[in-house]
């Protein structure tokens, strides 16, 4: 997308739902 | 904690099989990179479900997939500080 690639890769943290790429490019 | 299972995971939906398998890696991430383990683990939910769990029972495995996921992601920040330099 549009330069949000600095916030790749998206991070997991337990106990946090995760929700992929969406994390970083909703 | 009892083993992840095939079947366990084939009842949630996609995302919610990740977070499983995410909940599992973490610790064993965390034991090899303390300061990169979200994002190796951010990186690694990127791959198949069967080849994650078959990463949970394998240590040498998930041990070559954390140095892939490091290199990657080392190389990523570097041509973002190249970036940023221009």
């Amino acid at each position: 997308s549009n330069g949000s690639s600095i916030n790749w890769p998206p991070e997991f943290h337990p106990g946090v739902p995760w929700k992929g790429l969406q994390n970083i490019d909703p | 904690q009892e083993p992840l299972t095939v079947s366990m995971l084939a009842s949630a939906p996609l995302q919610e099989q990740k977070h499983m398998l995410g909940e599992r890696l973490f610790p064993l991430i965390e034991a090899i990179h303390p300061t990169l383990a979200a994002k190796i683990t951010g990186m690694l939910l990127e791959i198949d479900a069967s080849e994650l769990l078959h990463m949970l029972e394998s240590p040498e495995s998930l041990g070559s997939k954390v140095d892939e996921a490091v290199a990657v992601l080392q190389a990523h920040y570097a041509e973002e500080a190249a970036q940023k330099a221009k």
